[in-house]
């Protein structure tokens, strides 16, 4: 899982 | 940013805006989940705590504010300028049914146990969920405004561009965000009997009249 440390989509 | 991810923000853009053209051309919340749109409501403020501290760029910030707006200016639609259209009998499902599962899934399943982190899976699992009254009016009376049916389809197809974008994004990235995309799929697939009535009756200029 690398979601980017803050969540750039709506 | 991609072409899938922008064409489904702008879906979801023209849903609240064909809801909100509905409501206030037509003076009428007929045939509108007022529970659905506080799900959303709910959806939105929970994903969007981060308006504030953190800065991702002018479009997101923008279209944050706007959704959040939206949403409450329909809840205020329905619950207070058009109340009298609003049909409660039919309006009938048990959200709790929705909240409590889906909060305690988000204390479960997330990617990191901080709160932001809980209350932002907590609203992607609710999303995902949200539009079941809606669906569940509907089939309760048997019908829907073609503008309803309009709506809806925009509304189904964010999500389903959203998927698009993640796979996208996976090959063009490596992004993967295993809750969104899990979510997201279920979204979509809830959508899929409207998307088959819309295609083959509301494309035809046939009104949606489910089996009552």
């Amino acid at each position: 899982y690398n979601n980017r440390e803050e969540h750039d989509e709506l | 940013m991609n072409i899938f991810r922008l064409c489904g923000d702008m879906s979801h853009l023209a849903a609240i805006i064909i809801l909100l053209l509905k409501m206030w051309k037509t003076r009428s919340v007929a045939g509108i989940s007022g529970k659905s749109q506080i799900l959303f409501a709910t959806v939105f403020t929970a994903r969007y705590l981060d308006l504030f501290t953190s800065f991702i760029s002018i479009y997101n910030t923008c279209m944050k504010v706007f959704f959040i707006g939206t949403v409450y200016f329909t809840i205020y639609l329905i619950y207070m300028k058009f109340k009298a259209t609003y049909d409660s009998n039919h309006d009938s499902f048990r959200v709790e049914f929705l909240i409590v599962p889906v909060g305690g899934l988000a204390f479960l399943v997330n990617h990191e146990f901080a709160p932001l982190e809980i209350i932002w899976t907590f609203s992607i699992y609710l999303e995902s969920v949200a539009i079941l009254p809606q669906l569940f009016m509907i089939s309760k009376t048997g019908e829907a405004e073609t503008i309803t049916s309009h709506y809806l389809f925009a509304l189904g197809s964010y999500r389903a561009l959203y998927l698009c974008n993640w796979i996208y994004r996976y090959y063009a990235e490596g992004f993967f965000d295993l809750i969104a995309v899990v979510a997201g799929v279920v979204q979509t697939i809830l959508y899929c009997d409207f998307f088959y009535l819309y295609i083959t009756k509301v494309m035809k200029g046939k009104k949606i009249s489910l089996p009552a």
